[in-house]
């Protein structure tokens, strides 16, 4: 493990927790896509299937339980216990969009013609494309809360930091995943748009919004 | 290994 590897999953952990306290402590889910929870829910219930099958460390299978637990858990504040504050109104991206064609693109390619290994190969490819309904959903209201762009904020910067980690795992243990790094990249360039609003506006402290 | 990569990862 490197620091890039490391600073990745934490920073992807504290997106999670960061959506997942805003939601609790407020009461309200409002100016977040539903949809797009969904979505993760999705990625990560695919792509930890390998937890029934194969055990890599300690570290590994509690991060994967967790991240699971609290995307769950997200969906389940959503569309249960705060479904009166969701804004499905906002919430319109049509998501079967992105999961027929990716489901479409892991039965093509991937590294082995196994239902484990095209799952883990669909969540990867939805992964990248995952966050579209959130930032549809931003894009129709013209603003987001603070907090959401935290939220956003780290769980851009996860990606980014395990693209250098997958450069470093090239260089020093030459090993390389071709799929998950042109995933990574395609993931990072979508929050590109967004990392300059954050920095221009939210590290300034202005709230985020789009003009008119 | 090619994907050997991602099994460790999460």
């Amino acid at each position: 493990m490197n620091i890039f590897w490391l600073t990745g999953d934490l920073s992807h952990l504290a997106a999670i927790v960061i959506l997942l306290l805003k939601i609790w402590k407020t009461r309200s889910c409002a100016g977040i896509s539903g949809k797009g929870q969904l979505l993760f829910a999705l990625v990560f219930t695919t792509r930890y299937l390998d937890l029934l099958t194969s055990f890599i460390s300690l570290y590994n299978t509690s991060m994967k339980l967790i991240y699971i637990a609290c995307s769950y858990a997200t969906v389940y504040l959503i569309y249960m216990k705060f479904k009166a504050t969701y804004d499905g109104n906002h919430d319109t991206f049509r998501v079967e969009f992105l999961v027929v064609p990716v489901g479409g693109l892991s039965f093509l390619i991937n590294h082995d013609f196994s239902p484990l290994e095209i799952l883990c190969t669909f969540s990867i490819y939805l992964e990248s494309v995952a966050i579209l309904p959130q930032l549809f959903m931003i894009s129709k209201t013209g603003e987001a809360e603070t907090i959401t762009t935290h939220y956003l904020f780290f769980l851009g910067l996860y990606r980014a930091l395990y693209l250098v980690n997958s450069i470093w795992r090239f260089y020093f243990e030459g090993c390389f995943d071709l799929i998950a790094v042109v995933a990574g990249v395609v993931q990072t360039i979508l929050y590109c748009d967004f990392f300059y609003l954050y920095i221009t506006k939210v590290l300034k402290g202005k709230k985020l919004s789009l003009p008119a | 290994g090619r994907e050997a990569a991602r099994k460790d990862e999460l």
